[in-house]
C-alpha cells in the first residue's frame, strides 16, 4: 500500500533513482499523457529488485532503497 | 562516462592492478590481502590473471576516497553507495574507488567487509552489470556472507564465463 512519504523522502527518492535508474526529467509526454517519469523509474526499480510494481514509492520500495548498496547504476543507461 | 554498466570485455586475460592508497579502518596486510582475495574469487573460475604493480597506471587502479572525487559519480558519506567501479576500457576503465567514509572491515561483520565490496566491485571491472539474482555477489545491495567459506555463486560464474570462458587449469 503507497503510504504517504515526507519530503526528505521524496527527495531522496528522487536523487536514488537519477543516480541509479537514470531518472532525467520529472514527465514526459506519451500519447498526449503527462506520464511520471518518476513512477516508471520507481516501476523499473520495483522490477529489478523483484518487488511488486506499483510505480509508488511505497514503503518495502523505500527500505530497499536504503539498504547499503554498490554505486553502479542497475540497468544500463 | 558512468561507473559500471558494461557488456565490454578486456581484450587480454592478463591484467593489472594497483592500490593507490589504503583505508585507515583496517592495516596495510589486511588491505593487501582483502584485494587478492577479491580478485582471485574471479581468477579461480576464468583464465584471467592479475598481478599487482606498485607504480604507473594499471588496468585497475583501486582507490578509496571521499565524496566528489573526480569522475562524475560522487560518494554519499556513511552507508548508501559504498564502492563504485568502471567496466572494461583504456583510462578510467577498471579503476574501483571505495567511499571511504565506510568503515571497512577484514573478518568482522560490523561495517563493510572489504573482500566482500571489492570482490563486487571488481565484477563491474570486469564487465558484469548487477544480477536480479538476490543471491548473487553481483546483486547491488551489500549483502554480509562469511567470507571464510565463500563460494562464488553459480548466477555469477555462469555470467564471468560467458565473457571469458572457464580457469583452463581446473
Amino acid at each position: 500500500v503507497p503510504l504517504p512519504t515526507d519530503m526528505n523522502d521524496e527527495e531522496f527518492a528522487k536523487n536514488y533513482l537519477r543516480k541509479l535508474y537514470n531518472m532525467q526529467e520529472e514527465s514526459k509526454s506519451s500519447f498526449g499523457h503527462k506520464i511520471s517519469e518518476m513512477s516508471l523509474k520507481l516501476g523499473e526499480m520495483q522490477e529489478f529488485f523483484g518487488l511488486k510494481v506499483t510505480g509508488t514509492l511505497d514503503a518495502e520500495t523505500l527500505e530497499m532503497m536504503k539498504k547499503p548498496r554498490c554505486g553502479v547504476p542497475d540497468v544500463a543507461a | 562516462y558512468t561507473a559500471g554498466s558494461s557488456s565490454n570485455k578486456w581484450s587480454t586475460n592478463k591484467l593489472t592492478y594497483r592500490i593507490e592508497n589504503y583505508t585507515p579502518d583496517m592495516t596495510v596486510a589486511e588491505v593487501d590481502v582483502s584485494i587478492e582475495k577479491a580478485l582471485q574469487v574471479w581468477a579461480r573460475v576464468t583464465p584471467l590473471r592479475f598481478t599487482r604493480i606498485y607504480s604507473g597506471v594499471a588496468d585497475i587502479m583501486i582507490s578509496f576516497t571521499v565524496g566528489e572525487h573526480g569522475d562524475g559519480s560522487p560518494f554519499d558519506g556513511p552507508d548508501g553507495l559504498l564502492a563504485h567501479a568502471f567496466g572494461p576500457a583504456p583510462g578510467l576503465g577498471g579503476d574501483t574507488h571505495f567511499d571511504d567514509d565506510e568503515t571497512f572491515t577484514f573478518k568482522s561483520s560490523n561495517g563493510y567487509n572489504l573482500f566482500l565490496v571489492a570482490a563486487h566491485e571488481f565484477g563491474h571491472a570486469l564487465g558484469l552489470d548487477h544480477s536480479r539474482d538476490p543471491g548473487a555477489l553481483m546483486n547491488g545491495i551489500y549483502t554480509y556472507r562469511d567470507v571464510d567459506s565463500f563460494v562464488l555463486p553459480q548466477d555469477d560464474v555462469n555470467h564471468i564465463q560467458a565473457l571469458y570462458g572457464s580457469n583452463p587449469e581446473l
